[in-house]
């Protein structure tokens, strides 16, 4: 199982349509200070469920929406569709976000509930997938949390 | 504890020992299952000792030295709980040449076997990837993808 | 606000606005006062906007950006209160070039002005230092410190 | 003002004596993942009364002291001396541990509490001088704390 391709739209600093082909094995995002290569995590991050506002950067679900610049103008909703493939098989999880609608999800073009997709991550064994995003900065993180839980972090995945 | 969980502890401690002594050229790490009384105060312990040096507490070791630490538990566990892919930002941040080296080497290896995203500013690190993306500001403020051919780069 | 307090915090305000556009490049960067009813609601406040973008709440600034706007804000204190000395742990590790380059001028030209004690593994910070000092472990677990002649090295 | 040497003998990495001269304009401290950079700061910060065992990356006072290595005995007293020079005038504090008498600190060979150090301090006009130190990490963690923290600690520069 791996992530075929990343299609953002309106997600933060990434204003307009932007679509990313990953490859099976190792991708490296590169680029200067601010340019927007966390926002990428975040966006994935986002779209599998996600929903804690610090692990996200934001302090209202409103930051979510590309906040426009001189030349381009503010979003007024973000769309997140990724595409998971997995041999032959092929599913996509969709997240969409605007102040009216809030935010709703969608497996293969059903919408569903944010407690249906841990089940749909289960089925494509990204049980843990959460587990394995380490944001900038958090790498010791994984070391200096208490034991009990550090063990229920690693019970999810079994 | 479960026999399920019990078991993949038994294999992540293995791994995680093997990842440490690999990444920092010795040394000893084990994770250590603390029975309390009840659930609350049992948990999983990390011991890690770099090489040529006497048992400490996690505090004690170095930036670098955690960054290590910490990626070998991470990819022992993605391992033996078949975690099919990973995003890591900035990881190697901390690390000096010789162990990015050691790192870049590790990603490049256990990308055969699960995806890896990885955002860097470290050269080592990209010239290891399969594919290479630039990230820039088309107009201030606004992000633009460019894939990047990774044999005019090198 | 006392009047030494409140003067100095004007000049702070100033300089730490005259840094952040020097290191980012444009954008702006205040410091606000907040009078609350008691002594406890008041406090100061950091505003600041990458060069292009809009005006937004500091954890949205990327690694990078904070760590530049931490080091003006620093800067710019160290200045007005004339704090004769500095010691920075690697405060450039989040830089990318462009950014390390302009950050390492800066601590070169306050380096006539106050003593710098810089940890670093980026090149850039160490060729601008007037003495380099090598730490190793003479034996594992033994830290050993050796003066590097710069022109050997550069 | 500025530190023109750092004696350390038996702090934390560094067993036996060392000797290092500061310029007093910029010096850069590189190395290997743990070779003891870190622990120059930690000496540094200690020895201008850093109490806090968090900052000094310790959990027992006992971690002051140099653990030995195969080949090393362990130290029994660790000793740190500075030497500030303002113009013409040299002064020194010196900080001594070891189990058995605790820590204890010196102005020009004068014994002295903590306390006393901060007029010390501010007498070699280094009043603030912990404000300037940053551990490693932590230089975007000043501009992440609550307004009334950052000002009491900006207020103590005046
Ligand atoms: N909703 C939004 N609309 C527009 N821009 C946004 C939005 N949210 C965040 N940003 C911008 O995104 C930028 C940060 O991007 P990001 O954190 O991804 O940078 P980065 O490439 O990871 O940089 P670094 O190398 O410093 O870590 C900020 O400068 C911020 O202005
Ligand atoms: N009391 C002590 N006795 C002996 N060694 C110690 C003691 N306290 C800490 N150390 C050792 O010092 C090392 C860490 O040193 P330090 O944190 O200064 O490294 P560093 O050079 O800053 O590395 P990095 O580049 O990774 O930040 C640890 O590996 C630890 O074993
Ligand atoms: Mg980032
Ligand atoms: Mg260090």
């Amino acid at each position: 199982m791996y992530i075929e391709r990343l299609r953002l739209k309106g997600f933060k600093s990434f204003g307009g349509s932007h679509d990313l082909p990953f490859s099976p094995g190792m991708t490296a995002v590169v680029g200067p200070n601010g340019s927007g290569k966390s926002n990428i995590l975040d966006a994935l991050a986002w779209v599998l469920g996600e929903g804690s506002p610090m692990k996200l950067r934001i302090s209202r679900q409103q930051e979510l929406l590309f906040q426009g610049t001189a030349a381009s103008s503010a979003a007024k909703e973000c769309d997140v569709i990724l595409t998971l493939r997995d041999s032959d098989r092929v599913s996509t999880i969709r997240r969409t976000f605007s102040p009216d609608t809030g935010s709703v999800l969608f497996h293969d073009g059903q919408k569903i509930r944010l407690q249906d997709l841990d089940e749909v991550k289960r089925m494509l064994r990204l049980g843990g997938e959460t587990f394995a995003f380490i944001g900038q900065g958090e790498v010791a993180e994984t070391i200096r949390q208490r034991p009990l839980q550090r063990r229920m972090r690693l019970e999810v995945l079994f | 504890v479960g026999t399920l969980f019990g078991n993949a502890l038994t294999d992540i401690a293995a791994r995680f020992s093997d990842l440490f002594r690999h990444l920092l050229g010795g040394g000893e790490a084990r994770l250590e299952l603390l029975e309390g009384d009840s659930f609350w105060d049992s948990g999983v312990d990390i011991v890690a000792r770099p090489p040529g040096k006497k048992m400490q507490s996690l505090a004690q070791l170095s930036g670098g030295e955690q960054s290590l630490t910490g990626i070998s538990l991470l990819f022992a566990c993605m391992e033996v709980a078949a975690v099919p892919l990973a995003v890591l930002d900035e990881v190697d941040a901390a690390l000096d040449e010789y162990n990015l080296l050691r790192f870049a080497a590790l990603a490049r290896e256990y990308a055969t076997r699960l995806q890896l995203i990885v955002m860097t500013h470290r050269r080592a690190t990209m010239e290891r990837a399969d594919v290479l993306y630039g990230v820039t500001m088309s107009e201030p403020g606004l992000s633009q993808v460019v894939g990047i051919n990774l044999e005019d780069w090198r």
